[in-house]
């Protein structure tokens, strides 16, 4: 389904961060399930309730003021 | 912690390419020299400036656009700064971020300059969101030190610190101007206390001095970063609402400094009262100078020529209840005088005689070393009163006017 603002919003902050991974080949579309990984790994890392859902808290930390560089975390790093 | 990649050496050039216009100059210098003393006071590094020419680390700011960046920033929020992994060493920030120093308001240069640092030596970000390299900021922190995540990342990159050598011929060589350790607040005697230009209070302790508020403390400088050409370890430091002349001791000899610049001829010899001071403090009910040591004093007026010949003194003679050898004093903006020693401090009421109750800890009174209590206490107040909004900078800058500057005592008093 088509992404609302605040989805899309979210989707490019774990690009940009790298929580999720642009596809090399193919259109730059990600399943939801994709997302929710890369929501979930955005959530453990920022010490966030984890249910990989964009919720408020979610959408709180990813207004905060930041360094540039990309984030190493994700599912295998944090385990 | 993440290790990114690492430089083959480990002394390092800066160069410092623009400076924000959001402070002033000394001030924002100051804030990315001691990003650096973060790193080079945890593992075996050495930094070293150079004016021109390529350098290993190169810091600048930029906006949304930039001839040399292809990373353009975003404007006020969001992205703060970013930096290059070793070995390319380019540390950029936001220049349209509001950068500050020793205040909760804006982005703190010092923190962000040293989190990207931490960048340009290797490190990637920590997961401890406490970590100065947690990758969201997380606000001004007045006595901000490195996270043992942090010294352990740089560590594992560079080594640890290697003790300095007693050898005596190293001593020799040994620079004159090689800080002390950092003090920590909470802990140790003060070398001095002075009630600064515009109320701002000063705690003087080895080579560093810090601003004490209502709300917190300032951001520890060097003694010779804020006043150029004093040295650390200073035996006593008095400033004069009269004059508006600053005076500090150290030995046989005195500084005069009027704000942050030295006036002409000084350091000059004591010749007059004893060397090796103990204290000083101006009290505003007679505009006086009162000088300290052991358990005499001298009363010292600063604009008539002062018939020394009677003093010493005694201190008690004066001042009831007050140890002897103290270490520091001041009469500050709330009227009393407090005496300082160890790490306790004494308040005395307006016939100069302790209250009772004291003495009470100096950690907990003055430096907000109370980890119990959420709501910072005020001296000889216990911990009832609330904390008065004042935002103060670490120096005397034109900028920063507070609550603090309009109950300061003055002349008028």
């Amino acid at each position: 389904r088509a992404l609302g603002p605040a989805e899309e919003a979210a989707v490019d902050y774990l690009l940009q961060y790298g929580y999720l991974q642009k596809p090399l080949e193919g259109p730059q579309v990600f399943r939801p399930e994709d997302i929710a990984e890369a929501l979930r790994a955005f959530q453990e890392a920022s010490e966030l309730p984890v249910s990989g859902q964009l919720d408020d808290a979610v959408r709180a930390r990813m207004r905060q003021p930041r360094c540039g560089l990309e984030d190493p975390f994700n599912q295998k790093t944090l385990k | 912690y993440l290790l990114l990649g690492r430089w083959r050496k480990k002394h390092l050039t800066f160069r410092i390419l623009n400076l924000p216009s959001t402070l002033p100059s000394h001030i924002a210098r100051e804030a990315l020299l001691q990003a650096f003393r973060y790193w080079s006071e945890v593992a075996p590094l050495t930094f070293q400036e150079v004016q021109a020419g390529r350098a290993d680390i190169r810091l600048s700011f930029h906006g949304r656009q930039s001839l040399y960046c292809s990373n353009a920033f975003d404007g006020p929020g969001r992205v703060l700064a970013h930096a290059d992994i070793p070995e390319l060493g380019s540390v950029h920030f936001d220049e349209d971020e509001l950068w500050t120093e020793g205040t909760y308001r804006g982005v703190n240069l010092r923190i962000i300059a040293a989190h990207e640092l931490g960048h340009a030596l290797g490190l990637g970000h920590s997961r401890y969101t406490k970590a100065l390299m947690a990758p969201v900021y997380a606000g001004y922190r007045p006595y901000f030190r490195l996270h043992p995540d942090d010294v352990a990342g740089i560590q594992a990159l560079y080594g640890k610190k290697i003790p300095e050598t007693t050898d005596e011929e190293e001593e020799e060589t040994e620079l004159p101007t090689e800080p002390g350790p950092m003090p920590n607040p909470c802990s140790g005697e003060l070398d001095a206390v002075m009630l600064g230009p515009r109320g701002k209070t000063y705690a003087f302790r080895g080579d560093y001095v810090w601003t004490v508020t209502d709300a917190g403390l300032g951001p520890l400088f060097r003694v010779s970063a804020l006043w150029e050409g004093l040295p650390g370890n200073l035996d006593a430091a008095v400033y004069s609402p009269r004059t508006q002349r600053i005076h500090f001791f150290k030995g046989d000899k005195v500084w005069r400094y009027i704000n942050f610049k030295m006036a002409p001829g000084f350091p000059k010899k004591l010749n007059r009262i004893e060397p090796n001071l103990d204290a000083a403090l101006f009290w505003p009910l007679n505009q006086k100078v009162f000088l300290f040591k052991g358990s005499g004093y001298w009363q010292w007026d600063e604009l008539a020529l002062t018939d020394f010949s009677r003093y010493p003194k005694p201190i008690k003679g004066l001042f009831t209840g007050v140890p002897d050898q103290p270490s520091a004093a001041v009469s500050w903006r709330d009227g009393h005088v407090y005496f300082f020693k160890g790490g306790e401090y004494w308040r005395l009421n307006r016939q100069l005689r302790v209250e009772k109750g004291y003495p009470k800890s100096v950690a907990q009174d003055w430096m907000h070393c109370h980890p119990q209590t959420p709501e910072p206490t005020l001296p000889g107040e216990g911990t009832t009163r609330s904390v008065t909004g004042t935002s103060l900078a670490t120096t005397a800058s034109a900028v920063d006017t507070d609550a603090v500057s309009d109950r300061t005592p003055s002349a008028a008093d």
